[in-house]
């Protein structure tokens, strides 16, 4: 594995998204992971709809919650297609459903992995290099009072709340760390970014991996 | 300075509403405080007053913590070596 990795560097993540005062930190991981991995097969790098994730995603609960397996295993099993973001735009609001046909274009998820790398952080990494981008979900209850820097204490693992996406990691310095887009704006953390030790499972970074196939 | 910074207006809210507010803030400052004290190195994190400081960490829960996990399976492939 290479000491530092970054999906950023080979343009394939968009840019920060910010979920605004609503729930949908699921929404936007699974759909951050499923453009990513459609950039990296070689397709332009595309935001796709979130809202359509929130509106639509049956099993989850919109802006009141979700989980980004559920989103996961109702793109799979149902084949629907993510359109663009211009085309069915974030509101911050639950709302109804929209309903493309199949001859529409978009993005389907043609299925995905999920493990618990707790423990195996090294084999984590390596997942990333070779899936993509990583949904995951953590403990961010310190991330209320976060500036930057590297998160090394007073994140713990028990209560996993909130779902970001692993875009890269880097083990050349002192404290190696992840490389975590979340989805709070530009204007929080490091750019919109966060990072975490690596080794420890902090925040529960570990716990909880998926990893999309489209 | 923060109300300023992050363009609130809790005067529409209330009396009540703005002592709360402030309460808020104050816990958030003896966080900070209290977090910052564990950062030794120069890449440590920092924590301090951003948009978020006037809301109580049950406010903060609720609105921006709201994803559930399921149980994933133990990863089992093979280890790696850096």
């Amino acid at each position: 594995l290479p000491g530092k990795f970054d999906w950023r560097d080979k343009a394939v993540v968009a840019t920060v998204q910010n979920q605004e005062a609503c729930g949908s930190c699921w929404a936007f991981s699974v759909v951050g992971a499923t453009q990513s991995v459609r950039a990296i097969g070689g397709w332009r790098l595309q935001q796709l709809s979130v809202q359509q994730v929130l509106d639509c995603s049956f099993r989850n609960n919109g802006c009141s919650g979700g989980s980004t397996f559920q989103a996961l295993s109702w793109l799979k099993q149902t084949g629907v297609k993510l359109v663009p973001q211009s085309e069915y735009p974030y509101k911050a609001k639950t709302g109804i459903c929209h309903f493309f046909p199949q001859s529409h274009g978009g993005v389907a998820v043609r299925n995905f992995t999920s493990h618990d790398f707790s423990g195996q952080e090294e084999a984590m990494m390596s997942h990333l290099v070779e899936r993509g981008p990583l949904a995951v979900i953590v403990d961010a209850v310190s991330w209320q009072d976060y500036l930057g820097g590297i998160i090394q204490h007073h994140c713990s693992s028990k209560w996993a709340n909130h779902a970001v996406l692993v875009v890269g990691y880097d083990t050349v310095g002192d404290i190696p760390y992840w490389i975590v887009q979340n989805s709070w704006g530009a204007s929080w953390g490091n750019e919109g970014y966060v990072y975490i030790k690596i080794g420890g499972n902090l925040c529960g970074i570990a716990d909880s991996v998926a990893a999309v196939i489209v | 300075s923060f109300r300023a910074h992050f363009r609130r207006a809790y005067e529409a809210e209330g009396e009540e509403s703005n002592r709360r507010r402030r309460l808020h803030f104050q816990d958030a400052t003896k966080r900070h405080a209290y977090l910052n004290s564990f950062s030794t190195l120069p890449q440590s994190a920092k924590y301090g007053v951003n948009r978020f400081s006037d809301l109580s960490q049950h406010e903060f829960r609720e609105l921006y913590l709201r994803a559930s996990a399921d149980t994933a399976p133990p990863f089992s492939g093979l280890k790696t070596q850096r």
